[in-house]
């Protein structure tokens, strides 16, 4: 019912935009980013989940709106939502969910196809230092920052640097509690 | 065998390649003297190159030019594959032909023959050039290069040259 | 080195749409 709804709002509920469009201009902030900051790849990756944390802050307020979805009971279903509906939504991907730690609190998402890398060769110097979607981690943090859930997210593989998957661990670390205003 | 150059907006090669035909069990490209004048015989004929890109009118009658005229044509001529120009010059026997992207890149080719006259076929020939445009779009989309960078992929390399296998020899 | 796949994806059969 979560990958039809997911289908269903991409279908009739999202307006759409060309998707070279998107991956010429994400492709155009990373090489700009290298250039700013000359090239130091671990910078670009903070600055990269920086943006990636503001997106998702507020990305979480409309994918909730366009989905009307509860709140999740665990993990898992926390991870069918953002494989199901999230990615498809806003991507048009859905991305498998696998790896699960033995207490549940984290999982792998990986990607069989990324929009945002499209095209896309690293240079060499970039290929053992930078995670070049790591935007998407941070969007993941913060939207999930958003719904009580204080997760780390993080690139384990990218097939950009050789390797044969892309994927991305999210692992719970708490759930966060409302502060009660003074 | 041909020696084929993609030319960036300040003439300066952004690739180089040279085709070698198969003649029984050996590979023969240019001889050495010869190798080593095809950049200038390139070279010479960007003038003419250039002046078929900026030209409006589309029956062109001039110089040694066959196909189909000026890059502006499309402004009067309803087809869109008018980036290819044919043979736009000639040196002692050998032919250059020429391919213009739309940003103004130059693909040139010098066209020899070992034996005799060269004999070109437009058709495969403007097949290659329509390919190679395509992987060199490919290789535009890639956010970290830049526009008239040298193009030094060992896959964009062997991709030219199996385009050159399957369409020119 | 790493074996490059952008030459290997279609440009124009492409058909990729995302959220606006």
């Amino acid at each position: 019912s979560l990958r039809l709804a997911g289908e269903d709002i991409w279908k009739n509920k999202t307006e759409k935009v060309n998707g070279e469009l998107f991956t010429l201009m994400y492709g155009s902030i990373v090489s700009q980013l290298c250039r700013d900051y000359q090239r130091c790849f671990p910078k670009v990756n903070d600055q990269l989940y920086t943006m990636g944390y503001n997106i998702g802050v507020r990305l979480i307020e409309d994918f909730l709106a366009r989905t009307a979805l509860p709140r999740c009971e665990n993990m898992i279903r926390t991870s069918e939502v953002i494989s199901k509906c999230a990615f498809k939504i806003f991507l048009n991907i859905t991305p498998q969910v696998s790896n699960w730690s033995t207490d549940k609190n984290a999982f792998s998402l990986v990607l069989v196809e990324n929009p945002l890398s499209d095209f896309v060769e690293l240079p060499m110097d970039a290929m053992k230092q930078l995670w070049y979607s790591n935007v998407l981690c941070g969007v993941l943090k913060g939207a999930l920052e958003m719904v009580q859930l204080d997760c780390d997210v993080w690139f384990i593989s990218d097939v950009l640097k050789g390797d044969p998957q892309t994927e991305i661990r999210v692992k719970l670390n708490r759930v966060l509690k409302d502060e009660i205003p003074i | 065998p041909q020696y084929f150059v993609i030319i960036g907006s300040k003439d300066n090669p952004v690739y180089e390649a040279e085709f070698t035909t198969q003649q029984g069990q050996l590979q023969q490209g240019f001889p050495q003297n010869l190798k080593e004048l095809n950049p200038f015989i390139l070279h010479a004929s960007l003038d003419i190159i250039e002046d078929l890109q900026w030209k409006i009118n589309p029956n062109s009658q001039s110089g040694n030019v066959s196909g189909s005229g000026g890059f502006l044509r499309s402004r009067n001529v309803a087809n869109t594959d008018n980036c290819y120009l044919g043979k736009v010059d000639y040196f002692y026997g050998l032919v250059i032909t020429a391919y213009l992207t739309y940003s103004g890149m130059k693909l040139v080719m010098v066209h020899g023959n070992l034996t005799g006259d060269v004999q070109i076929d437009d058709n495969a020939v403007k097949a290659f050039y329509q390919e190679v445009h395509e992987l060199y779009i490919k290789t535009l989309m890639n956010p970290f290069y830049q526009i008239n960078d040298p193009i030094t992929s060992p896959a964009f390399d062997s991709r030219v040259r199996a385009l050159a296998r399957k369409y020119l020899n | 080195l790493v074996p490059s796949r952008m030459y290997s994806e279609p440009l124009i059969f492409k058909k990729h749409e995302v959220s606006l």
